[in-house]
Order: C-alpha cells, then sequence, then structure tokens
C-alpha cells in the first residue's frame, strides 16, 4: 500500500487511507488495473533476468524524449527515423529464434549460405497498424593485414530476403527485398527496408517463413568470410563482444489509433 | 496591530504538482525509461456555479445574480482541461521491448466544468 500510494494525489490518499486495509489494497489494485489497461497490457509485466533492452531503442527514446539534446547527454550514432515515427506511436523490437537460423541442407553449414532469421511477431496487438519495419545488422570493422588489400577486397555483399515456403533440405524458396555493397573497414550498424514481407505477415496475415540473410565476400580468397558482418551467435566468438547488444535486430513501426505519433519532442 | 492576514490560500481549482515515481510503485523493473514523470493533478474549489468559460462576461454574472441559480445544480468540477502526451520505453509481458507514445499523461490545465 504505500508502494502504490504515490500514485494517488494527497487529495485521494485521505479518500483511501479512510477504508480498511483490506479494502484500499483492493482500490490500489484496481487503479493498478486501469493504469495496465491503459498501457495496453493484460497484467503487470514481470521481466525475466534475460530481457535485453537493445540499445537502438534506448536512443530513440532518449532523441524522441528530448533527453538526448540535453547538455552532456551521451551522442547517438544515428538520424532519428522522422519517416517511421512519423506515422507511429509504437516501436517494437524483436530478436529471432536462433534454433531456426541453420537452415536445413544436405552437408555442414558452408561458409556464405544464408541464414535464417524467424521473428515471433505474436506480441503485436491486431489494433496496431504497422507502417514500416527495419532489420538492423552490426558490422565489426577489419583492420587489413596490408593496405593494398584495403582496395576493393574490403567489399562484402549482404542480402536480405523474405523466405517465402517452408525450408526444405538444399532448397530456399526466397524473394529478394534489400541488398547491400559495404567495405569492411568501418564498424556500423546497417538497416535494411523489410516493411513489404513485415506488412504481408501481420496486416495481410500470410505465412511468417522468416527472412533469409546472406553475406559474401567478394574477393578471389574470401579471408574474411562471415568475419565482418554480426549475423550468427556461433559464427563470432570474439572475446568481450555482448552479443545480445550486436545480434540481429527486428525493429517495427506501428500506429494503434491512440494519441499522436513519436515526432521528436523538445525538452521541456 | 492590524492582524497578520495570513496570505488566504488559493483553494480555487488549480494544477498541483504530483511526481508519479515508478520506482517507488515498483514499476521501474518493467519500465526502462523515464524513471519517473510530472503527472500534475487537479484539485481545488469552483466557487463560482458556472463553468469557467462561461463566466467571462458581466451580463453572465448579472444574469446568474439576479436569477439565483438553482442550488440543486451540482457545482462545476475542478478537471484537466489539457493533457499531454509522454513517450514510455518498457519491457512487455514477453520480455520484448517497446517504445510508444502515451496520450494525456501529463495535466497541462484545469478549469471548472
Amino acid at each position: 500500500e504505500s508502494n502504490h500510494a504515490s500514485l494517488i494525489p494527497e487529495e485521494g490518499k485521505k479518500k483511501v487511507s479512510g477504508h480498511h486495509p483490506g479494502q484500499s489494497h483492493e482500490l490500489l489494485r484496481d487503479f493498478e488495473a486501469t493504469l495496465l489497461h491503459m498501457f495496453g497490457l493484460q497484467r503487470r509485466p514481470r521481466p525475466s533476468r534475460s530481457a535485453v533492452v537493445p540499445q537502438y531503442l534506448l536512443d530513440l527514446y532518449r532523441l524522441q524524449s528530448g533527453e538526448a539534446d540535453e547538455a552532456g547527454a551521451q551522442e547517438v550514432s544515428f538520424e532519428y527515423p522522422e519517416r517511421s515515427t512519423s506515422r507511429a506511436n509504437t516501436v517494437r523490437a524483436f530478436h529471432h529464434e536462433e534454433h531456426m537460423e541453420q537452415v536445413p541442407s544436405d552437408g555442414p553449414y558452408t561458409t556464405g549460405t544464408p541464414l535464417r532469421f524467424l521473428f515471433n511477431l505474436s506480441s503485436i496487438p491486431e489494433d496496431e497498424l504497422l507502417s514500416t519495419a527495419e532489420l538492423r545488422l552490426y558490422r565489426k570493422q577489419i583492420e587489413e593485414a596490408s593496405s593494398e588489400d584495403a582496395g576493393n577486397e574490403g567489399l562484402h555483399r549482404i542480402n536480405v530476403y523474405e523466405v517465402l515456403k517452408p525450408p526444405r533440405p538444399g532448397q530456399l524458396i526466397t524473394r529478394l527485398l534489400d541488398t547491400r555493397l559495404v567495405r569492411h573497414n568501418t564498424s556500423n550498424w546497417e538497416s535494411f527496408d523489410v516493411s513489404p514481407a513485415v506488412l504481408r505477415w501481420t496486416r495481410d496475415r500470410l505465412p511468417n517463413h522468416g527472412l533469409a540473410v546472406e553475406v559474401l565476400h567478394l574477393n578471389r580468397t574470401p579471408r574474411h568470410q562471415d568475419k565482418h558482418v554480426r549475423i550468427s551467435r556461433s559464427l563470432h566468438q570474439a572475446p568481450g563482444e555482448d552479443w545480445d547488444q550486436l545480434r540481429p535486430l527486428l525493429v517495427t513501426f506501428g500506429h494503434d489509433g491512440k494519441g499522436h505519433p513519436l515526432t521528436r519532442r523538445t525538452k521541456r | 496591530s492590524p492582524k497578520q492576514r495570513g496570505r488566504k490560500r488559493n483553494r480555487n481549482c488549480r494544477r498541483h504538482a504530483l511526481y508519479v515515481d515508478f520506482s517507488e510503485v515498483g514499476w521501474n523493473d518493467w519500465i526502462v525509461a523515464p524513471p519517473g514523470y510530472q503527472a500534475y493533478y487537479c484539485h481545488g474549489e469552483c466557487p463560482f456555479p458556472l463553468a469557467d468559460h462561461l463566466n467571462s462576461t458581466n451580463h453572465a454574472i448579472v444574469q446568474t445574480l439576479v436569477n439565483s441559480v438553482n442550488s440543486n445544480i451540482p457545482k462545476a468540477c475542478c478537471v484537466p482541461t489539457e493533457l499531454s502526451a509522454i513517450s514510455m520505453l518498457y519491457l512487455d509481458e514477453t520480455d520484448r521491448v517497446v517504445l510508444k507514445n502515451y496520450q494525456e499523461m501529463v495535466v497541462e490545465g484545469c478549469g471548472c466544468r
């Protein structure tokens, strides 16, 4: 009861404290239920210890609320996605089901074959209409041994596909969604537009067979194949890397018809 | 000596500070940001039987006095007249992170209605 009292202003407390404890407990529980309902939650979340808050969403919150503009605030390394947020009042982040990323194949995993990213989007409420979705992949700089390698050797092609049918051994039916050529001399997050696929899974209720990501080191001797883009825990055991913060992230932007979009606010 | 007239505490309807501290209510395990926010609330008397926006003219006041408003009519209430949104970053029931803009979370103005 002492915990909840601060949610009710002074006057309210007098009213509440007049009741005998049991009743005020019930009143406070009702009050909490009302607030949770307003947040669109059926029950009070009890996060597990393994819950991860992606830095990207923390930075989005800080940019949107104006906290990032405050003096001495930590720098944010990306532009606020105005286009996506101008039509959304809700942003959700998803990690893929790691145990399903290996595409069934006849032989052992060979480098460069696409990995499958299946995202469980069932937590998106039906009344939330998605407008955009992005897949964010992290790539880590590779120090070239020699400067002549820094030329065309450092190029990697990243292809992002939608998986159209349930994967069968050695056969992955896909449709290309986005592609990009990157040089491995820098570290950065790359954002790929996967809206067409995600909107088909959510808005059109079509089956979600996931995405597939293929990274090819464009070099005669692909020495750095699978070493630049962080797409699977199994491929990168670099010491000191926090995989939970570097793993692929699907971000959806939607609106449930209640309230204003997440346009940036100047800090009052 | 003139009696010290204490400042008559303004009991009329106005906005009062109320900081909602999520850690105080034990919600900070699932609400990542903000740690709390200035919600404010409305409280105070609505001495005039007319809603604020009606008693803005002398004529209304004269009419009211002349026609001595029926005392059975309930008094106007002190309620929020303008509210604004806040965005919140939280973990939902499935441990997924959500950034959401919630409307009508901060009282910007109060009035008698």
